[in-house]
């Protein structure tokens, strides 16, 4: 499946509605049947709804000064993923937070907002699920801006050393986003 | 004189005794009068006595009330009334009688006038008192005058009896047995008469009594149960036997065997032909034996009561044609010797059997598989000439055929694939061209496993090879060993145990549907899509390789299927929305996440935070989605008709809709 998925890019489109890939089974998490296996938790946050804490719009701000990025200016079909790298060696779990903008549903063409929406989603599994291949890995740090936005992906990467998210909680406002590894990875 | 008084102190006795010639008809004659008088008496007394008790009443008048007392004794009781009408008719008669017979009856008369005037005087005491006895006492009186009458009427019968003897029927004396016969019958009839009507009756209480009682209703049934099992076993097994006669075909057998039956009986009643009689009776006993014969047959075949009965008519089938191939041979030593090697012309026998059946079926899918990856390696050996590490797998398949070294399908397949994991420099550097030759070799693995399939089992394929391959690595080789098992069985044990046989062939069987369906659930999946034979092949590599690789271009080109599609270790992917959406929105976004972690093959996605339970359903929708065969594509557009019909719902002004996962788990 990594070989495909390394192959696989986002700059291939992917004909949605055609596909002939199998669905997969769904199930909801319970944390009680805990297994000694790889877990990728890939945390999906809309921006338009998110509230930072000061410090993480702070560090947010900062790392977005530094690559130019705000939220605020977010686009539709942009995702920024937030990967938590130094948390995979701790356990088995890897992080991944895909901050995105919903688009909105336009009333007259169905399919274009469906398919925008499956494409942000697409990406962020897309990053969660292959880190270090994926063409979309653009550090904060890096100093060129051309290279924090991809041209041909509406996606943005945040390696960040420690980002704490408490994914346990249910209310989106209670949301706690630390990204202050990223400021270092910004100074180094 | 009481009336137990011993007759022969009777005057007429003594008068019989006196005068014993000729005169004893008159004697007995006024014997039995007075008798009679005495019974007709006692008997008024009687009844007199009971409708008192009847009526509760405790009055007593005299049975000769005085003539002028008549009167003002006729209000108390009809009863009495008649009584004493009936008691004085019947003196009235006696003494008529008696006054004909002579003055000797006057002493008679006398000693009548002398009884009745006893009784009379006896009740003149109690005349006009009313209730002054007690009901106890007077019980007691009327159970003695009962006794007394009771030992009266026995009396009299003993005495009749002994009277009868002496009766002559022309001069000649009855013998006693015959009259005592008589006249115990006669008694007898009405006493067992009784007896039965009290017994009736007993019955009837006691039963009316016994089945309100529900212990003793329970045990009843409860021993009515009990028998009833066991002969209900004994009836389904003749009931069992029965019906498998019928499938057997014995039906007629036992048509003429009833008939013989019955022809039996009937000419066992016909007293003039005996000699008939003997002939049939010896049929009968041959025919009898022939059924005993039939019976031990059928208990043996009972002791497989496992098999359906059109496996029974399967293995009668064979059976027969069995012998009848033994009697065309005429050597039964010589066929035993050659009925391991014959097993080919027995499973032309077997033909009409399901086995047969099914393994056409399976031949046929078989093939129909092998060319439709024939004809897909032709389309796409014409595009990728220039990619010489891959030999298309109909070179391949050629290659199989004629390879008479022996090298199996595998070690070719194998040197084959070795062969493609050492690429030139120059060839397989483009990515593309190495996902092409990798679905060519998942093709030609497939093609190896039904080719294997095909030739190993003996299948009547002229075109295909004979190549004997020995792998255990498959699952098809499990097949072939037990055939290969089966037919070391039959070496050993020249008679042919058909049982065993046909267990193998089923468990085969059932092999090779189970990978007839594999493979044609890979061939549905997998046809159409360009992709779908690279992911098949990492898919088989994930079953070995439970880890993700980090780096280099992988080429796990084992040979080995997928055991199990489903069970393809990976990552534990789990969802975590953090969006304050609608319901809506938030059903829509997790089918949508679904749809994504489908494309990109996550084996099991989970969803974190679902407390309110929006997202309930959606495993029971993956659930169905995934058991009717969805798609991404075919999901996302049952999601785009939701959508739309929403929208226009939302346009009329109707929002009472259905939620999305409700409405896919109705439309899906």
């Amino acid at each position: 499946m990594m070989s495909y998925l390394r192959s696989f890019q986002m700059s291939d489109p992917i004909d949605w509605l055609h596909s002939s890939r199998g669905v997969c089974k769904v199930d909801l998490y319970s944390p009680t049947e805990r297994r000694e296996q790889e877990r990728k938790v890939i945390c999906f946050v809309d921006v338009a709804t998110l509230n930072v804490e000061d410090k993480g719009s702070k560090d947010a701000g900062g790392s977005s000064s530094g690559g130019d990025l705000t939220l605020e200016h977010l686009e539709d079909k942009e995702i920024i993923v937030i990967k938590d790298i130094e948390k995979k060696e701790q356990s088995k779990t890897e992080g991944s937070i895909c901050l995105f903008k919903q688009a909105p549903s336009d009333p007259i063409s169905v399919l274009n907002w469906l398919l925008n929406d499956l494409q942000k989603y697409a990406l962020g599994f897309q990053h969660a699920l292959s880190p270090s291949a994926s063409n979309c890995k653009h550090k904060i740090g890096d100093t060129e801006n051309e290279h924090h936005r991809y041209p041909h992906e509406n996606c943005y990467s945040v390696y960040a050393d420690q980002v704490n998210v408490d994914y346990t909680t249910n209310r989106p406002q209670s949301l706690r986003v630390e990204m202050t590894a990223a400021k270092n990875t910004n100074n180094n | 004189q009481s009336p137990s008084t011993p007759p022969a102190k009777s005057p007429s006795t003594q008068r019989a005794v006196m005068s014993p010639e000729g005169e004893c008809s008159m004697d007995d004659l006024s014997f039995y009068v007075n008798r009679l008088s005495n019974l007709v008496v006692q008997m008024a007394h009687k009844e007199i006595k009971e409708k008192l008790e009847n009526g509760n009443k405790c009055f007593h008048h005299s049975i000769y009330p005085p003539s002028g007392d008549k009167g003002k004794n006729s209000p108390r009781s009809a009863v009495s009334k008649i009584a004493s009408e009936m008691v004085h008719d019947a003196v009235e008669i006696t003494s008529a009688e008696m006054r004909g017979t002579g003055g000797e009856e006057c002493r008679e008369g006398g000693r009548k006038t002398f009884l009745y005037s006893e009784l009379s005087n006896k009740n003149k005491g109690g005349d006009k008192q009313i209730c002054q006895k007690d009901s106890k006492e007077f019980a007691d009186s009327i159970s003695k005058g009962l006794m007394v009458y009771a030992n009266q009427v026995a009396s009299d019968m003993m005495l009749s009896v002994m009277k009868t003897l002496k009766v002559h029927t022309s001069g000649k004396p009855i013998p006693a047995c015959v009259v005592l016969k008589k006249v115990l019958l006669k008694h007898t009839k009405d006493i067992v008469s009784d007896l039965i009507d009290s017994c009736l009756k007993n019955l009837h209480n006691i039963t009316g009594v016994l089945m309100t009682d529900s212990d003793f209703v329970s045990a009843v049934k409860r021993n009515l149960f009990n028998h009833g099992r066991q002969n209900a076993t004994d009836i389904m097994e003749a009931m069992l036997k029965r019906l498998v006669s019928a499938l057997l075909g014995e039906k007629k057998d036992s048509k003429s065997q009833s008939l013989l039956y019955a022809s039996l009986k009937a000419g066992s009643h016909d007293l003039k032909s005996k000699n008939q009689n003997k002939n049939q009776s010896l049929e009968f006993s041959t025919m009898k034996a022939e059924m005993k014969g039939k019976d031990k047959g059928k208990i043996k075949s009972d002791q497989c009561k496992s098999l359906s009965s059109a496996e029974r008519v399967g293995e009668h089938i064979l059976k027969e044609s069995l012998n009848m191939w033994n009697q065309k041979q005429g050597n039964q030593g010589k066929m035993i010797s050659k009925a391991c090697t014959s097993r080919e012309e027995k499973r032309e026998k077997i033909s009409s059997s399901t086995d047969s059946l099914a393994k056409d079926l399976i031949v046929s899918a078989l093939k129909l598989i092998q060319y439709h990856l024939t004809q897909q390696a032709k389309g796409k050996d014409s595009v990728e000439d220039d990619c010489p590490s891959t030999t298309s797998y109909m070179t391949q398949s050629a290659q199989y055929e004629k390879s008479s070294s022996g090298q199996s399908t595998k070690a070719l397949s194998m040197k084959h694939l070795e062969s493609r994991g050492a690429p030139g420099p120059s060839n397989c550097l483009k990515e593309a061209q190495q996902a092409d030759c990798q679905k060519l070799d998942v093709s030609n693995i497939v093609l190896t496993l039904i080719q294997k399939l095909l030739s190993e089992n003996n299948f009547n394929c002229d075109d295909l090879s004979e190549s004997e391959n020995k792998s255990t690595e498959l699952r098809a080789n499990k097949a072939t060993s037990m055939s290969k098992r089966g037919e070391e069985q039959c070496q050993e044990n020249p008679e042919l145990d058909f049982t065993g046989m046909k267990q193998m062939n089923r468990q085969f069987i059932d092999q090779l549907v189970e990978s007839v369906m594999k493979l044609c659930l890979i061939m549905a999946k997998y046809s159409n899509n360009g992709e779908a034979l690279a992911e098949l092949e990492e898919q088989g590599s994930m079953a070995n390789n439970s880890h993700y690789q980090a780096g280099g271009p992988r080429c796990s080109h084992d040979g080995a299927m997928p055991q199990n599609f489903e069970e393809f270790p990976g990552p534990e992917v789990i969802v975590n929305n953090q969006c304050s959406t609608s319901s809506l929105q938030k059903q829509l976004q997790a089918v949508l996440q679904w749809i994504a972690a489908s494309q990109f093959n996550v084996p099991m996605l989970y969803f974190m935070g679902d407390d309110d339970g929006q997202l309930d359903k959606l495993p029971e929708v993956s659930a169905k989605a995934a058991e009717k065969g969805y798609s991404v594509g075919d999901l996302l557009q049952e999601v785009m008709k939701f959508a739309k019909e929403r929208q226009l719902d939302e346009a009329v002004g109707n929002m009472a809709r259905k939620q999305l996962l409700d409405w896919l788990l109705t439309n899906l």
